[in-house]
């Protein structure tokens, strides 16, 4: 669940 | 309420001008030489023939596009990252749309009533295929009321970063820690409309936007689940990822 958002988040800002 | 200095106050409105600029998908000088050319007749007729589940796809794919830029948006604002992960979900699902429709303000021109989209100014008839006419009529008068207050970016910045850290939303598990976020976000809010000496109405303008961006997304997500319930497998191989996750 919520996947994409979860890696979206993990990202580092650039 | 939190007791913050004046310095963090002006601290707070700079990394949040700064993560909106930043993250604002298009910036003032881009937006400056977007040439304002409407959609002909011919190329709005060209829409408003495409099969209603292919304008639902392309209009998906424009709103998940927005939406990153959100998602960079809320993780530079100060404090959001500390949120647990829950929290962090549970605003962006509730918020993102909601900071788009803010944002909406930005690429609209009141005059023509027209916002920027897939290349050019489109007026509401652009969008007749989705066969939501009313919801589409609401999100242009949205954004062009919210025109109207003639913002600037870091009045719009600080809108935006209040409205997505509501500490109502429900299945918040550290509603406190959102709530102390948001207080910190609407005084340094206040402030600056102080210090742009801003008129007092502004603020209780602002507060009622809220309640108008609450229902438009719920009116977005009964139009999703009516257009779901007619073509559920578009909606299940078609549609962005990111999209399903946030609306399904």
């Amino acid at each position: 669940k919520h996947k994409i958002l979860h890696q979206l988040l993990q990202n580092s800002t650039s | 309420s939190p007791t913050v200095s004046l310095a963090e106050l002006d601290h707070l409105v700079q990394i949040i001008s700064k993560s909106h600029l930043e993250t604002c998908q298009y910036l003032r000088e881009e937006l400056q030489q977007m040439s304002r050319q409407n959609f002909q007749q011919d190329e709005v007729e060209s829409y408003q023939s495409k099969p209603r589940e292919a304008m639902w796809q392309l209009c998906a794919v424009k709103i998940t596009e927005a939406i990153q830029y959100v998602v960079e948006f809320a993780k530079r604002i100060d404090g959001f990252m500390d949120l647990c992960q829950n929290d962090q979900i549970v605003l962006l699902k509730a918020g993102s749309l909601e900071v788009v429709f803010v944002r909406m303000c930005r690429v609209f021109d009141s005059q023509s009533n027209s916002v920027y989209f897939d290349g050019k100014f489109a007026g509401p008839d652009v969008f007749k295929g989705l066969g939501c006419d009313d919801l589409i009529s609401s999100v242009f008068d949205f954004a062009k009321s919210m025109c109207s207050l003639h913002l600037t970016e870091d009045e719009l910045a600080l809108f935006s970063a209040f409205v997505l850290l509501s500490a109502d939303r429900s299945w918040l598990q550290e509603k406190l820690q959102v709530e102390k976020l948001q207080q910190k976000t609407q005084l340094a809010l206040q402030h600056v409309l102080q210090k742009n000496q801003r008129e007092h109405g502004v603020l209780s303008k602002l507060r009622c936007k809220v309640s108008a961006l609450r229902s438009l997304c719920s009116r977005h997500t009964e139009k999703l689940s009516a257009f779901r319930a007619v073509y559920p497998d578009i909606v299940q191989t078609h549609f962005p990822p990111l999209y399903k996750e946030l609306f399904g």
